[in-house]
């Protein structure tokens, strides 16, 4: 029996806005420490990794492991029947074939039951391995999701360097180019709008803008993003949950 | 700009 209590629905709803543009189908494994999921896009470019931790619950319990096929178009629109402030309990069978979602709003007495059925989504699970990351930034997710956004009108590449001393992104397309050049800085009174950069070797990658596009979606889970790269490995693009993260994992563009 | 990189070479299906 899973029963997985938010104190209020607009957590879970920003969760799955993070990420529901990118991936559709997604399998979430309910445990007693948690819930985690993954998904890679239809590309096989961007993967997400989510995990929800009990802190990040009112209550939670799961007596056994616990697998909910999601379509999240679908829970989406259960997800909107709910007001913000509602508390959002999630039920579930040992053996589900459908999970329960309740919103009740306490003051008025309110309760809407929802039901969705399951998918049996058959996904292989991606096995990340402790990576090795050349450079470590993080920054306010509003900027990074400016940037993005700004840059991605002129190309379909974005490009993102990084030396001791700053942080470029740029673009080049049929119109134009763009750059965006961004020092390290730190905001005593509002930790949340530094500029961190940790630096062990320069590094240049380009992304695909699209991809770039669908990560600034999570900026609504955290008001900052870290960014970690490599040249070797795909990067990563985090969004800090009180308990918990969504991850994303990017593909690199390279030059034959 | 550059070819696409893919997952599948970075992360093994377990």
């Amino acid at each position: 029996m899973l029963e997985a209590k938010f104190e209020e629905a607009s957590l879970f709803k920003r969760i799955i806005d993070g990420f529901k543009d990118c991936v559709q189908l997604v399998n979430f494994q309910c445990k007693e420490d948690g819930i985690i999921a993954q998904a890679v896009d239809d590309s096989r470019v961007l993967l997400v990794s989510l995990e929800i931790g009990v802190e990040a619950f009112q209550e939670y319990r799961c007596d056994r492991p616990v697998t909910l096929g999601l379509d999240l178009n679908s829970l989406s629109k259960i997800l909107r029947c709910g007001n913000n402030t509602d508390t959002l309990t999630l039920i579930a069978e040992d053996t589900p074939d459908h999970i329960g979602l309740v919103f009740e709003d306490n003051k008025k007495g309110r309760v809407a039951e929802y039901i969705l059925k399951l998918m049996d989504i058959d996904a292989d699970f991606l096995k990340i391995e402790e990576l090795e990351y050349e450079t470590t930034i993080s920054l306010p997710s509003s900027e990074f999701s400016k940037n993005v956004r700004d840059l991605s009108q002129l190309g379909d590449s974005l490009s993102i360097a990084v030396t001791k001393d700053n942080i470029k992104f740029s673009t080049e397309g049929d119109i134009g180019s763009g750059s965006v050049l961004l020092q390290p800085f730190i905001n005593m009174e509002k930790p949340q709008e530094s500029i961190k950069l940790e630096m062990e070797s320069p590094v240049d990658l380009t992304f695909g803008a699209k991809y770039l596009l669908d990560i600034v979606k999570g900026s609504v889970l955290s008001e900052t993003i870290g960014i970690r790269l490599s040249s070797e490995a795909p990067a990563l693009f985090q969004f800090d949950l009180a308990s918990g993260f969504l991850q994303f994992f990017l593909a690199p563009k390279f030059n034959e | 700009s550059g070819t696409q990189g893919r997952l599948d070479s970075f992360f093994k299906a377990v």
